[in-house]
């Protein structure tokens, strides 16, 4: 027999998994099932890389990145550097249910999520406000600058342009496999 | 980051991810999750797929389409997803990434790249076959 329906998640997140599931058995679509798993991830900020509070950038703040693709319709909707709206993926659904469009950014896309009624919040946490001091006191390393100066692989910024490859080659960088895409 | 794909039992299809990036980023930088046919696809006439790992790499080969584009070909999910990984291998050999496919009849898999802290990726099942969500592995190639 064939063993559909199915879901499918990067990652052990067992949770998000088990919502998707439900979902479709209780009769939701598989965009349905799709946002419901993703939300529950967002909630439990798993394993730092999902949600509120995990990966600040350079500033010490956390933004969110999601999408949705309907397979049937190919509809999609998605925010990139959504800030300070929680629910990335439920503000995707939204773009694709209620725009023509497939992808707001930034702060204008925030405005969007409030226009739906999703909440302004502080997204970072005490954890992502460790996380960046920490960065900071290790003179920013690592960070993602290249042919700038200071040297990258020493200081923190501000950088200017350098026309210099680096001072010193960055060394190999150890795959951070809890801070991913 | 999380990239899921759902095909129910008609064969319709979705796929989505939903991540806060990688840390220490430049502010405005953002990844592969948003992007369909990077962070994710779905075609109900082909699968669907879904990718994690270094955004600034995935973003520039547009893996998932990649992998629904194979399946689309014939190709069985599993290979689907190691050719779109030797794909990206050949360019940047020491990439960080991941990918998982799934095709309309329901078959599955999944590939990653192998690297000296990362030879095995672990990702989640939940099918008719099942009675509750299962966590598989994969070796890196």
């Amino acid at each position: 027999s064939s063993p559909l329906p199915l879901v499918l998640n990067t990652w052990p997140f067992k949770n998000a998994t088990n919502a998707a599931w439900q979902t479709i058995a209780s009769g939701g679509s598989v965009v349905d099932a799709v946002e419901n798993g993703c939300t529950v991830c967002e909630a439990e900020q798993c394993d730092g890389t999902v949600g509120f509070g995990g990966s600040p950038d350079e500033l010490g703040e956390t933004t969110l990145d999601a999408m949705i693709m309907d397979g049937t319709a190919m509809d999609v909707g998605a925010v990139g550097g959504l800030r300070r709206i929680k629910n990335a993926i439920g503000v995707a659904r939204r773009v694709l249910e209620h725009t023509t469009h497939t992808l707001l950014v930034g702060e204008s896309a925030t405005k969007f999520a409030e226009s739906m009624g999703f909440t302004n919040e502080d997204l970072s946490t005490r954890a992502s406000k460790t996380l960046h001091s920490e960065w900071l006191a290790q003179n920013c390393q690592p960070n993602y600058w290249r042919k700038v100066t200071p040297d990258p692989s020493k200081y923190c910024g501000p950088y200017k342009p350098s026309g210099v490859l680096e001072q010193g080659i960055p060394a190999y960088k150890e795959v951070d496999i809890h801070g991913h895409d | 980051t999380i990239g899921m794909v759902v095909i129910d039992k008609m064969g319709h299809t979705a796929a989505g991810t939903s991540t806060n990036g990688l840390k220490f980023k430049i502010p405005g930088r953002v990844g592969d999750s948003p992007i369909p046919g990077a962070g994710a696809y779905a075609d109900d006439l082909a699968g669907a797929a879904a990718a994690t790992g270094d955004g600034d790499v995935l973003l520039r080969f547009l893996p998932s389409y990649q992998a629904v584009e194979y399946m689309r070909r014939g190709e069985d999910p599993a290979t689907a997803c190691q050719k779109v990984i030797s794909r990206i291998h050949e360019y940047f050999p020491e990439f960080f990434g991941a990918v998982i496919c799934a095709n309309v009849t329901g078959s599955y898999g999944a590939a990653c790249n192998k690297l000296p802290t990362f030879t095995q990726f672990s990702f989640m099942v939940y099918n008719s076959l099942r009675n509750q969500p299962t966590e598989e592995k994969v070796d890196c190639i």
